[in-house]
């Protein structure tokens, strides 16, 4: 995944069988973002893999007021990133489950 | 370690922890 400054990891173990998995963001280096984070601490959330959408949560990390809006694309591509790479393993590994 | 909780008026919740020094990149 392309280095946008803002890291996005698992927080919890994926066996592939939840449609909702936790992750975790943080921002790496913060003089990729336009707007100044809030704190550098570690977010965790939980996403749904088959409802929702890394622009729905990027969105409410900034309602949140965790980013500032000019880095609203950042923050969902840097999620969209993790997203792919989860689902990608998951068709690879449980393609059963799926 | 200090956690703190941000529920988004959607309902989604928030929970901030520090990155662990090792993960933080050297700026």
């Amino acid at each position: 995944a392309e280095d946008t400054g803002v890291r996005v990891e698992l927080a919890e173990e994926d066996h592939g069988r939840k449609s909702s998995i936790a992750l975790r963001l943080w921002v790496e280096d913060p003089k990729k973002l336009k707007g100044k984070p809030k704190d550098n601490g570690a977010i965790e959330f939980t996403f749904d893999l088959e409802k929702e959408t890394p622009d729905d949560v990027a969105q409410e990390m900034i309602e949140s007021g965790f980013f500032h809006e000019s880095d609203v694309k950042i923050v969902a591509k840097s999620i969209r990133d993790r997203v792919a790479l989860i689902q990608w393993r998951r068709e690879r590994i449980w393609p059963i489950v799926q | 370690n200090s956690l703190t909780q941000v529920v988004h008026s959607a309902g989604r919740r928030f929970i901030v922890s520090p990155v662990p020094e090792s993960r933080l990149r050297e700026s």
